[in-house]
């Protein structure tokens, strides 16, 4: 899942 | 959420509250670099602006609020209620060396060119050189105090935890964040030297951590 990452982690 | 992510967590919240309670309970920030503190508080500011955007999970936002607290209770601490206490001679590193560059290589190097994007991209690029204003003033007094040593042995911990939850994600989901895992594995280089002057010294020696 390269590209828009949704920012899960801390 | 896994084993490596939520024990990353903690430790990275274990050595926030070190290092606070032992400025806390020694009225004193002797040794600690007001600079890198600043930065770390400047990395949970950009990172955690999704806080108002986007809910993820209670977890996640109770966790940003505490982070949060903690890192501007710790520099109040510094600046302002222990402030004379504060070693600003030696805590000389020059920040606009790491935020000039870190500031461009977010605004060129990022998933999506909107503001928050940029700076959570600015965030994450921050926080693997914050911790370089502590080593750095470590190095020119020659020693520091074992309970700043383990301050930073948690912070390593956090970073190695999530090298491999990260491993762990890229293994199970197909998870791959590049900024995030690239910007983590050198953040982490910079702990081992560390890692290794803490255990030949501050575990087999009497607390203190000198450099040769």
């Amino acid at each position: 899942v390269i590209g828009r990452i949704r920012h899960d982690e801390l | 959420m896994n084993i490596f992510r939520l024990s990353g967590d903690v430790c990275h919240l274990i050595a926030i509250i070190i290092l606070f309670l032992k400025i806390w309970r020694s009225k004193s920030c002797a040794g600690i670099s007001g600079k890198s503190q600043v930065l770390f508080a400047l990395v949970f500011t950009t990172r955690y602006l999704d806080l108002f955007t986007s809910y993820i999970s209670a977890y996640n936002t109770v966790m940003k609020v505490v982070y949060l607290l903690l890192a501007y209770s710790t520099v109040g601490l510094i600046f302002f209620r222990f402030r004379n206490s504060y070693d600003s001679e030696s805590d000389s590193f020059r920040v606009e060396f790491l935020l000039v560059p870190v500031a461009g290589l977010s605004f060129l190097e990022n998933y999506a060119f909107t503001p928050l994007e940029i700076l959570w991209t600015f965030s994450i690029y921050l926080e693997s050189v914050a911790i370089l204003p502590q080593l750095f003033m470590i190095t020119k007094t020659g020693e520091a105090e074992s309970i700043t040593a383990h301050y930073l042995l948690f912070l390593g911990l956090y970073r190695a935890l999530y090298l491999a939850n990260w491993l762990w994600r890229f293994h199970t989901e197909g998870f791959y964040d590049q900024i995030a895992v690239v910007s983590g594995v050198v953040q982490t280089i910079f702990y081992c030297d560390f890692f290794y002057l803490y255990f030949t010294r501050v575990l087999r020696g009497s607390g203190k951590m000198s450099l040769p």
